[in-house]
């Protein structure tokens, strides 16, 4: 799986995901990243994610819509609303990882399984890549 | 309009199996991931839309044959490829998307064309094929998806019987 998520000069957000799903599925299984709300979602008001992993625990957990209530209902911080559905896809025993950004331009990547691929860069030029701790 | 802008990018998260990981194991993974990054980047610096930076880094991902995405997508349990992507727009909450598509080198741009083309969120299987055939995508045939670690993965786990839980393909 891959994906991005970008805020540009007119404080648009969106959000991307691409993928080729699981080795050897079956019966048409179709994960999370292409169900709006659970690998991919977008909204200016709070925040862009896109979503890569058990696709299967981010549909049940609604994982990327999830984050973007945290921050409108709760006012969370991306970092903290990122950190909390984390936890509950932790609790279903969900692995994976995502990455997400906010209108201001704050960018969050976490993950809880071994690695994730993953790259970011800042208006001040600041670049970040990164596949293990 | 003012001057913020950030993108970040992912290419699968999982077990990656970090002894495969030599340093110029990394050093190719992370050029893919900064050549990507740039292409999106340097849209983003020019003003452009967000969409469109979007687009621009996952198609550089799909073409490239690391990651699970367009080339170099796992294999099902036909022994074929069958692609999902989405994309969204945070001014507008419009979206696209598409499911079980097969033979189309960028499945991102078709969903793309769900957003802006119809009225549709998402289209799956046959009809999300059709529908890139005729707005003229790309399309590609099997061996152009194809990576002999892919396959090896496909191989061992048919062998095996690994159940699907088993993460051999970092999401």
């Amino acid at each position: 799986t891959v994906g991005a998520v970008a805020l540009d000069k007119n404080g648009n957000l969106a959000a991307a995901t691409s993928t080729g799903g699981l080795t050897n599925k079956r019966y048409g299984r179709v994960g999370d990243s292409p169900i709006i709300g659970s690998g991919t979602y977008a909204n200016n008001n709070t925040c862009a994610v896109s979503c890569t992993g058990d696709g299967e625990h981010f549909i049940r957990s609604v994982v990327a819509y999830d984050i973007s209530c945290l921050i409108e209902y709760k006012q969370l911080t991306l970092r903290d609303a990122c950190a909390f559905a984390m936890q509950r896809l932790q609790k279903i025993d969900g692995t994976g990882g995502l990455i997400a950004i906010d209108r201001w331009g704050n960018i969050q990547m976490p993950y809880n399984s071994e690695g994730m691929y993953r790259a970011c860069a800042y208006t001040s030029g600041e670049i970040e890549i990164k596949i293990f701790e | 309009m003012n001057d913020q802008f950030a993108i970040a990018i992912h290419g699968g998260a999982g077990t990656l199996h970090r002894e495969r990981f030599s340093p110029d194991v990394v050093q190719q993974y992370e050029k893919a991931l900064r050549q990507a990054l740039q292409a999106g980047l340097h849209i983003l610096q020019n003003g452009g839309r967000s969409l469109d930076a979007l687009e621009t880094a996952v198609r550089e991902l799909e073409e490239c044959p690391f990651f699970n995405a367009g080339r170099g997508a796992v294999f099902n349990a036909d022994g074929g490829h069958s692609l999902d992507a989405a994309i969204m727009d945070g001014r507008t909450l419009a979206a696209g998307a598409v499911a079980g598509i097969s033979g189309f080198k960028s499945p991102i741009q078709v969903a793309r064309a769900v957003m802006e083309k119809t009225r549709y969120v998402l289209l799956s299987g046959q009809g999300a094929a059709d529908f890139a055939r005729d707005q003229g995508f790309e399309e590609a045939a099997a061996d152009y998806f194809y990576t002999d670690l892919r396959y090896h993965q496909w191989k061992k786990k048919q062998e095996n019987e690994l159940d699907e839980s088993a993460d051999l393909n970092f999401g």
